[in-house]
């Protein structure tokens, strides 16, 4: 008898101590959380995401509040309103939000007169059952759900910038394989002489992938 | 581009991206800055991954996605990193982009193809944010 209770004593410790190494472990885990990245030196941005999940709220909190702390600082230029004009040289945002959790996404693109994006992006992914609103459908919804706006997302760098590069002939742009090639346009196909054979397009296709990577950079990018 | 991981106190992970795209597009244009799987992505079982870079092209690859489901099938976070985005650069040669990887571990790591990139990271143990540097 005494042999089986000194057994089930054992076991009895064997598993409670399995159990403290595993909550160990787990606790050794959890040590590493929080935890915020990013791209880029954006400093302000991951400390404001920071201060959000250090004081116990969601991890989807604090991805909001991180990505509009760039929203409204600018960062590099590539956030937010002021910046990026398009050929009209208007600003319009796109924004992303994902729950790792539930695998929810909300996002909004090209996204007209409204400055908070992953807001925006935020509403989409709590009341609605849709992944992705755009253009001026997505300024009226964001609008609607209680965001601020009609803005104009312009700024005095964004439209200076615009006015050099439509007196630069509105050069580089992202066209291809259409005329006129060195100014404004309306722009209309490029019609080649004779046949549309491999020959011809495989030059044009080098052309612009070099023609490509002139602007694409890391002031010019998503 | 900002886009932006984070491991709260339960680890639970979010991700989220903003941007303003690309300057002088055509109107109407949108990059995958709203792309769940390119600029962004995460699976709280596994971990997480931003990108930034050419949107046109990098929507085409899913790099996000592609470093998540790496990690899944247990890539360290470094060579996920690496291997998406190397998939882009063996057809698009001169590209311009990066990602940033991150386990449930909290193991992170970077990867970039035409340019510098720099990604940053605030965790228990340090005192402020830390800048890493990825070279091409």
């Amino acid at each position: 008898m005494a042999a089986t209770h000194l057994n089930s004593a054992s076991i009895f410790l064997l598993t409670f101590s399995l159990l403290f190494l595993v909550m160990g472990h787990e606790a050794s885990n959890s040590g590493q959380y929080p935890v915020v990245v990013s791209t880029w030196p954006f400093l302000e941005a991951v400390r404001a995401a920071w201060r959000v999940v250090d004081n116990g709220f969601s991890a989807v909190d604090a991805v909001v509040e991180g990505c509009s702390a760039c929203e409204e600082l600018r960062c590099d230029g590539t956030v937010g309103p002021g910046g990026s004009p398009d050929e009209n040289g208007e600003t319009t945002i796109d924004a992303l939000v994902m729950d790792g959790v539930t695998m929810e996404v909300g996002a909004v693109a090209a996204m007209r007169y409204i400055k908070d994006g992953i807001k925006a992006a935020r509403l989409v992914m709590q009341y609605t059952e849709h992944t992705l609103l755009v253009g001026e459908q997505a300024s009226a919804f964001a609008i609607s759900m209680g965001l601020p706006g009609p803005t104009n997302l312009s700024s005095s760098e964004s439209m200076e910038k615009w006015i050099k590069w439509k007196e630069n002939h509105c050069q580089p742009n992202f066209w291809k394989d259409v005329v006129p090639v060195d100014s404004c346009g309306p722009y209309h196909a490029k019609h080649f002489l004779g046949s549309s054979h491999g020959t011809c397009s495989k030059t044009t296709l080098m052309e612009n992938i070099k023609s490509r990577s002139s602007h694409v950079g890391r002031h010019n990018h998503d | 581009t900002i886009s932006m991981a984070v491991f709260d106190k339960m680890g639970n992970i979010a991700v989220g991206t903003s941007t303003n795209g690309a300057t002088f597009k055509i109107p109407g244009r949108v990059g995958d800055g709203p792309i769940a799987g390119s600029s962004a992505y995460a699976d709280d079982e596994v971990g997480a991954c931003g990108a930034t870079g050419d949107g046109d092209i990098m929507m085409r690859f899913l790099p996000c996605y592609q470093v998540v489901e790496s990690m899944r099938l247990g890539m360290e976070p470094n060579l996920a990193a690496k291997d998406a985005i190397s998939r882009i650069a063996r057809k698009f040669p001169d590209f311009v982009g990066a990602v940033f990887a991150i386990n449930k571990k909290g193991v992170h790591a970077g990867a970039c193809h035409g340019w510098t990139f720099q990604y940053s990271v605030r965790s228990p143990e340090m005192d402020d944010v830390k800048v890493y540097t990825v070279v091409p």
